[in-house]
């Protein structure tokens, strides 16, 4: 087994610098990490699924890596290995991206955008491989089933002064403020993005057109009470059907509040609070207006 | 408050400039600080500028348009402008953007509820997909207004608009509105006051009540 | 002060604070 573990490992090191990724995974993956002839570490274990797991990841072979990265769920608990803590956790957020689990993927690429140790054995963390993190957990974001969750993501992120200086904070500022993107920023994000963010979906919407569809429906249910759904339509840019069909479903999961009037063609939007709370907020506004004049004023001696 | 904390150095700016440049030889360049001023995208209010003296020797010259051109900035509407259009400048297309914010300010001025109808025709729009689109972009993201927008009712509810300059004589109706709310704030306060009373009193009543009638029962025990 | 009489003016504008038939019900 020794030696069969050598010669593999010599494989996978000739397939990788021949850049053939997946062969060199599939060589990688025949060694038998739970022999019961020879004991390995769990350091050792833990490396070789995280090797398997990027190289797969380089063919953007999500469900290959995932396997290998689940083994190596069991074994990096218990793991002092910096750097192969590290790139388990880089690993599992690109799985998470390929496989459109985007949410948790954002939480992920944030949490390795603010790792504080830069130096890691021999190897040296640079501020752009933070940046690229942060950027990506921003796309992800953006990229999310639009929703109170995403919502909140979206305020970690935009108060977050390190993303006021990416070259992706304008969009995230729109996105942040539920404001409607229009189809020149729509396309200059979608510039920025990997094939499997712009995939094509079951439903004949890309990834990404879907992501902005859902976002401009919910940043429509701010400006509007109400609104017909050829007018909808018009302003999503896709046909008043679908429209429809996307605004039940985004009701339908709670992550917008509103009512379809199919006999009236109208979408009803419903504020989360209610008519009267609505008003109180109103009156506090008013308040809190009067006292900036109020405070402008002795401010100026009046 | 918002607003005018972004506009408060824009004013400066343009004050500084216009009070840099009289007399005749300044009066070419006070008319292009004008377009300048009026074709700002974050500047809403021009009372200030207005106010400079060199802007008042305006009068006197072949640039006096210009003055009429600010003065109808601060307190007029793109009607207003349409129907002068003879006797000032063309305006330039951001200009003609902002007189349309500007008249969306003033008809918020009179009512909370804005029909369609009567934004498009103010605002010379000739359909609703165009009129909201400009009410959403140019009106609510640049912050000067919020509100909802009614299809089925055909009109934007405006919940905030920012203020524009005032006229001397709007000064009378503000201070009669605040008079209104301060007596009816009074009002208000008397009125909880003497719930607060009647309550406590109510209070007072319902425990001596309480008290005769359990006094009665235990006087009725010892008899019985 | 222009300034604050700007704010003054928008500041009226605030009242009455919602106008819409399912608040006047609600607050009814």
């Amino acid at each position: 087994e020794e030696q069969v573990l050598v010669i593999r490992e010599k494989l996978a090191e000739l397939y990788e610098s021949e850049r053939e990724w997946s062969k060199a995974a599939q060589m990688l993956s025949g060694i038998d990490l739970d022999s019961g002839i020879r004991m390995l570490d769990d350091t050792y274990k833990l490396s070789k699924c995280v090797q398997i797991a990027r190289l797969y990841l380089e063919d953007d072979d999500a469900a290959s890596a995932e396997a290998f990265i689940n083994k190596a769920s069991f074994l990096v608990s218990n793991s002092q290995h910096e750097v192969l803590n590290l790139q388990y956790k880089v690993c599992y957020a690109r799985i998470l991206d390929l496989k459109r689990k985007f949410l948790e993927a954002a939480l992920r690429y944030y949490d390795i955008s603010q790792i504080e140790k830069r130096q890691y054995g021999d190897e040296e963390i640079d501020e752009e491989a933070l940046e690229q993190a942060l950027t990506a957990a921003v796309t992800c974001t953006i990229l999310a089933a639009a929703g109170p969750q995403r919502s909140r993501v979206l305020a970690t992120l935009y108060k977050d002064e390190r993303c006021s200086k990416l070259k992706i904070y304008p969009i995230l500022q729109k996105v942040y403020l539920e404001r409607i993107l229009r189809k020149p920023e729509i396309d200059a994000f979608a510039e920025e993005l990997k094939p499997h963010q712009k995939a094509l979906l079951p439903d004949n919407f890309t990834v990404l057109g879907r992501a902005m569809i859902e976002h401009n429906l919910l940043s429509a249910s701010k400006l509007y009470t109400n609104i017909s759904f050829e007018e909808l339509g018009t302003l999503l840019g896709i046909p008043p059907q679908k429209a429809e069909k996307i605004a039940s479903r985004m009701i339908y999961e709670d992550r917008m509040r509103g009512s379809i009037d199919q006999v009236e063609a109208v979408i009803h939007f419903e504020d989360d609070t209610e008519e009267l709370q609505q008003w109180d907020q109103q009156i506090f506004g008013l308040c809190q207006a009067l006292n900036d004049i109020l405070d402008c004023m002795s401010c100026k001696g009046i | 408050m918002d607003i005018e904390q972004k506009q408060a150095e824009l004013i400066d700016h343009f004050v500084k400039k216009a009070r840099n440049l009289d007399g005749a030889a300044g009066a070419p360049f006070l008319a292009a600080l004008v377009t300048e001023a009026t074709s700002h995208p974050s500047l809403f209010a021009f009372s200030e500028i207005l106010s400079v003296p060199s802007l008042a020797e305006l009068e006197r010259t072949s640039y006096s348009s210009s003055l009429e051109v600010l003065r109808l900035f601060a307190y007029g509407t793109w009607s207003e402008y349409k129907s002068n259009a003879g006797r000032l400048p063309i305006l330039v297309p951001a200009q003609v953007l902002k007189l349309k914010q500007l008249s969306v300010l003033t008809l918020a001025e009179t009512n909370k509820i804005l029909p369609y109808d009567q934004l498009m025709r103010e605002l010379d729009v000739s359909n609703v997909r165009e009129l909201e689109d400009f009410l959403i972009n140019e009106c609510m993201y640049a912050g000067i207004v919020r509100g909802k927008l009614d299809q089925l009712r055909r009109c934007f509810e405006v919940q905030f608009a920012a203020g524009r300059d005032l006229k001397h004589e709007q000064l009378d109706n503000m201070i009669k509105t605040m008079s209104n709310w301060l007596s009816t704030s009074d009002s208000l306060l008397n009125s909880i006051q003497d719930k607060i009373k009647w309550a406590d009193m109510m209070s007072e009543e319902h425990k001596k009540h309480r008290k005769d009638i359990e006094e009665k029962v235990d006087e009725m025990k010892k008899s019985l | 002060d222009n300034s604050l009489l700007r704010q003054v003016s928008s500041l009226m504008r605030r009242l009455p604070a919602i106008e819409s038939e399912k608040f006047q019900d609600d607050f009814l």
